[in-house]
Parts: C-alpha cells; structure tokens; sequence
C-alpha cells in the first residue's frame, strides 16, 4: 500500500534529520500517483499536493514514525481536513415543512437516497412526506411510492400528467395542510450540461422554497466529480452532499474534488441497497480509503 | 527511448497525460500509452505526441471491438448485468428496439425481483419497444424467472431474449453468486445460453470499472462491454485499461435516455474524444 510505497522511497534516501525537499518531493510524486488512482480529480490532487509540500518541508523526523509514515500522517490530516472535520447534520428549517430538494445525475441513487432519508427522519422522531417530480423515467414515481411504503412515511402522488414545478407546488401545499416536518423531493436525474433540465431544477428549487438543496452523487464517479459538482453548485445552489454506493471498493476520491469545488459539507454516505443503508458522513473513514 | 526527434517537449507532455487522466485513462495505463505513442514517433518522425498517443489509443481499442448480433440461434439470449444504476435497463429497451425493428420477435425478462418497481420500469421499455415481457413478483427469484422467461420464449419460438439483472457491486458475494446462478439457468433452459453476455459500465464512473469488469469477468464468461452515458462529459477512459489488461471487447455506447440514443462503439470516435 501507500505506506509501503513511500517508507521504500525514504529507505534509499536514510539518515536525514530533516525530511530534505528532494525526498519529499518523490515521496509527493507517489501520493499524487495514489489520489489519481482513487479518483481524485487532477487539479485537486495538484493543488492538495502543494498544500501538503508546504507542510513537509522543514519538519524534523520524528523518531517515532518512519518519514514516509510521516508524509502519510500530514496526508492524511490534511484530507480529513479539507473532508470536513467537523460533523453536520441536516439543518432544519424553523418553519414545518423543512423542504429537502435532491439533485444529480442519472442513476446516482437519488430516489433510493430520498427513501433512507425519509427512514433516518422517521427514527428521529420526524414525519416526513416524500414526493417526486420525475415525469420523465418510466416507473419513477412508482418507484419512491415503494419505497415510501416500504419506510411506512407519508408518500404525495399528483394527478397523471401534471407538470414536475406544480408537482413541487401541490406537495409543499400537501406537507404545509398535514403538518409534516420534512418534504423530501426527489428529481429526475439529469446531466450537468442539460440546458433545459438544468433550468428546470432552478424553477423546482424556486417552486419548492427549498431550505436544503442535496447533489447525489455516485461515489464511484471519477474526473467527473468536479465537473459535476461546479455546475451543481454555480447553477443550482446547492447546500450539502450525498456520496452513495460507498459499500463497494471505489476508493472515492470524488469526495474530495466535490468538497473542493463546491466547499459544502458531505452530509450522508449511502452503504447499501436497503432503506436503513445510510450513514453520517465519516471523514476519517472517507480519508483512509482514498489512501488506500 | 526519446527518438531520433531529439527531447521530448516536457509542458507538451505535461498537458497530454493530463488530458488522459481527466479521462478517467488512469496514472498506470496513461504511462502505458505515453510509452506506446514514444515508439511510434521513433518509427515515425514526422509524429507529434498527440498524433501518436490518438493513434496508440485507437489501436489499443480497434483490437477490442465486438459486434452486437443476435442470430446464430433461436433463442438469442443475452444477459445483461453490471453495478447499480448504470443503464442496464434503459440499455436492454435501446436493444430490444432494435432488434424488433429488424423483424426479429423480442422478449425481455425481468431479472431484477429485488428493486422497487424495476419489472414496472422493464414493462414500458418492452411496450415501447416492441417487445413481450416476463416478469415475477418483487422478492422472487431470478433463476426462476429466467427459467420461465426462456421456456417461454422456447414455446412460442421467438427469436431474441434479452434478460435485464438486476444491479450488483461486485464486491456482494451473494449477489454475483446470484448471477452465476442466473447464467446456469440459461444454459440449462436453453444449450448454449447465453449467447451473449453484456456487461454494462457506465463512463462517469473511475478507475473502479477496471476492478468491476475484472471480477465480473472472473466469475462470468463476458461477451463485450457497453459503455454508457458518453452523451455526458465523461470521456469513459477506464476502458482503455479493461482492453489493456483484460483483453474485453466493447460492442455498444449508450448516448441518452431516449429509445434511439446508442450506437456501435467506433473505436476512434472514442480515442479522438479522450482529448
Ligand atoms: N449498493 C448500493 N446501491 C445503491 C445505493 N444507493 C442506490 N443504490 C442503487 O443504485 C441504483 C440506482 O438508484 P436510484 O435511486 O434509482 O438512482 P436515481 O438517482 O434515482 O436514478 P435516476 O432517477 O434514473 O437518475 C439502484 O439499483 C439502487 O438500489 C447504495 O448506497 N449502495
Ligand atoms: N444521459 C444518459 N442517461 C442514461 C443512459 N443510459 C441510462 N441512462 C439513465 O440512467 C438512469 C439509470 O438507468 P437504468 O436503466 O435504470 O439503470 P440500471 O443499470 O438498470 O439501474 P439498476 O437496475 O437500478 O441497477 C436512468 O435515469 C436512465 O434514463 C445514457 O446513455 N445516457
Ligand atoms: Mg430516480
Ligand atoms: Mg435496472
């Protein structure tokens, strides 16, 4: 791994005080070859490099730690660092309903992540009403209808052929009427450079009043990630950020370049197909798989 | 190893294995192919870099390309099967559209019992299509309605099957023990099903498609890849690894949701976008 990598490198350049520049700096080469290899964007990791040089040079060798177990710890404070190292939860509004809009692209695990977050609220203590503006994809609505049962929450179905901004309008209406604490809107997924669509989330997010904008974002999701998130972020507003499918082995570098670009913290982690697969973000986990 | 050329101009080769990389080409691979463009500009000095790495590039992919083509028996089957949410579904009604248009009789089966409304989501693809469906009920397995989908299938002399699975990671024991399940239940209800075995990558995903097409690969004969998603920015560069190190051929890209948005991988239309 990493560790072994860097402490092979330090080996042959033994018997220093002082991590010299020219042993950082190969030591960096194979950092950057990592976070390229867990998907880390390429000018993220360039930049993440840079910062971690800065904090390199000039340290005295611990005689604890190895130099390359050394870099790895400055590596790995500074990820956790720029992950988020201070937990955030969902901020509810102060007025019922708190309205969570959810966004990204296609297949990114959006309806899926709109029923476990329905399922988290309900062991919170809250009700929660899910609805979902995607006319688009055949069996969509059906889909979150399922899930909606299947988390026993309160599930809104417009009429056949209504428009996804009346949708938005009819379950903020709906919600407000019953009193629940949480709308949970589920979108169509659709890509970043979809002029229409893209458009269409603006008018949702105004149609809702949405107090939490959501990006769903598949947290296998390669050099993409910043693309992804800088378009969701300028052109939508976004205010926190799912990583889902984080129960296979992508290293998910993608959480980095995403909190990089977009500087909003990461709220959940989607482990799992079921309703109850959702967790509270981890940096320290999410940092320690991008390693490797 | 420079070439006769002389030096090797560093901020050219800089920003073109950057280009690689922000393709998703990954560190390994894109070193691979500097290397490959290197010896092709020894042979050929009139080369620049970024000639020689489009045409590494495209040599590496045109050596791994397949052909979708469901004839040869009756029943066609194909099985589809790649990780979640990648377009298997969405893949298998562009297809099956296809093959209907070209007077072929068409069943799809709904592999997938486990997600909420997949076999709903499968059954307006086949109505769009063109085509006849088999399903189960949600929790049932899908060895079984593979079974019944082909015995169907059989009976009523129909000419292509395609089976849509439900959507797997790799690293779910259970579930690919699942799909090995799946893939004996065809071979048992049809002699030398499946004729086709599809697996579905999509391009926005990174280097962790190197790592599904291998374990998928290990455990299931693969016929080719599709790649879909390619109407996005994703530029779909771990492929270039698959065909490397694996040796996979990809058939198909999928370019959109609608019923016509796929075509037949064209190899250097693929290498000229990784730029
Ligand atoms: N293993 C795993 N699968 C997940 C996770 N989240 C979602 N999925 C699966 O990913 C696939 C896509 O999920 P959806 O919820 O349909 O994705 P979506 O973003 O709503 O898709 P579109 O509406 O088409 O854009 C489904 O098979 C889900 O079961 C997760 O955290 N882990
Ligand atoms: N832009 C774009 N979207 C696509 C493409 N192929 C599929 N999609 C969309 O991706 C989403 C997921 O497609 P599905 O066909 O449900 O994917 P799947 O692999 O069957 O998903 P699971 O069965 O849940 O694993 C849907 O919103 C599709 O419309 C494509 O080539 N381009
Ligand atoms: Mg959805
Ligand atoms: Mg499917």
């Amino acid at each position: 791994a990493l560790t072994g990598r860097l402490d092979g490198i330090f080996r042959k350049l033994t018997g220093q005080a002082r991590l010299t520049p020219e042993s950082i700096q190969e030591g960096l080469r194979e950092v950057r070859r990592a976070l390229l290899e867990a998907d880390v964007q390429v000018a993220v990791a360039k930049d993440f490099i840079t910062r971690v040089e800065a904090r390199a040079v000039g340290q005295e060798v611990l005689r604890s730690l190895t130099p390359g177990q050394q870099v790895i710890g400055l590596v790995r404070d500074e990820l956790i660092r720029l992950l988020g190292d201070r937990p955030v939860t969902l901020a509810g509004s102060p007025h019922l309903p708190t309205v969570v809009l959810l966004a990204g692209l296609q297949g990114s695990g959006k309806t899926t992540f709109a029923g476990k977050l329905a399922h988290w609220l309900k062991n919170a203590g809250k009700r929660t009403l899910l609805a979902s503006a995607d006319v688009y994809r055949p069996a969509a609505i059906e889909q979150l209808e399922r899930l909606g049962a299947q988390a026993e929450v309160g599930f809104f179905r417009a009429d056949e052929g209504t428009q996804p901004a009346e949708i938005v309008r009819r379950a903020v209406d709906e919600a407000r009427r019953r009193g629940f604490d949480f709308l949970v809107l589920d979108t169509a997924g659709r890509l970043h450079i979809d002029e229409p669509l893209m458009a269409e989330l603006a008018e949702l997010k105004a149609a809702a009043r949405a107090h939490q904008v959501l990006l769903v974002v598949d947290g296998m999701t390669g050099q993409e990630a910043v693309r992804i998130g800088r378009a969701f972020a300028e052109r939508t507003g976004i205010d926190g950020l799912v990583l889902t499918k984080m129960d296979g082995d992508a290293r998910g570098g993608a959480a980095l370049s995403l909190r990089q670009v977009t500087g909003k913290p990461i709220l959940f982690l989607g482990v799992g197909e079921k309703l109850d697969a959702l967790e509270a973000f981890d940096p320290e986990r999410v940092a320690g798989r991008i390693l490797g | 190893v420079l070439g006769r050329r002389g030096d090797l101009d560093a901020s050219a080769l800089e920003r073109l294995e950057e280009a690689l990389l922000e393709a998703d080409v990954g560190p390994t691979t894109a070193g691979r192919l500097v290397a490959r463009a290197r010896g092709r500009m020894d042979q050929d000095p009139a080369l620049d870099l970024e000639a020689a790495l489009e045409a590494a590039a495209t040599e590496l992919l045109a050596s791994h390309r397949a052909d979708l083509s469901p004839r040869g028996a009756k029943p066609w089957v194909a099985v589809v099967l790649g990780v979640n949410g990648c377009g298997k579904t969405t893949l298998v009604g562009k297809l099956a559209a296809d093959c209907a248009r070209h007077g072929l009789s068409t069943m799809l089966v709904a592999a997938d019992t486990f997600r909420a409304a997949a076999a709903e989501q499968l059954m307006v693809w086949a109505e769009r299509a063109g085509a006849t469906v088999v399903r189960a009920r949600e929790g049932g397995d899908p060895a079984a309605v593979v079974h019944d989908g082909l015995e169907a299938s059989r009976a009523r002399g129909l000419d292509v099957v395609w089976i849509d699975t439900a959507g797997r990671l790799h690293t779910k024991r259970n579930l690919m023990s699942e799909l090995e399940k799946i893939v004996r239940v065809c071979g048992r209800s049809v002699p030398g099903a499946p004729h086709h075995t599809l697996l579905v990558l999509d391009a926005t995903v990174g280097q962790n498609s190197l790592a599904q097409a291998r374990t998928f690969a290990e455990l299931v004969p693969i016929t080719s890849i599709a790649i879909n998603k390619l109407d996005g920015t994703a530029r779909g560069g771990a492929v270039l690894a698959i065909a490397d190190e694996l040796g996979l051929p990809i058939s198909v890209v999928g370019l959109g949701e609608g019923i016509d948005d796929w075509a037949a991988f064209d190899p250097e239309a693929f290498a000229r976008g990784l730029f």
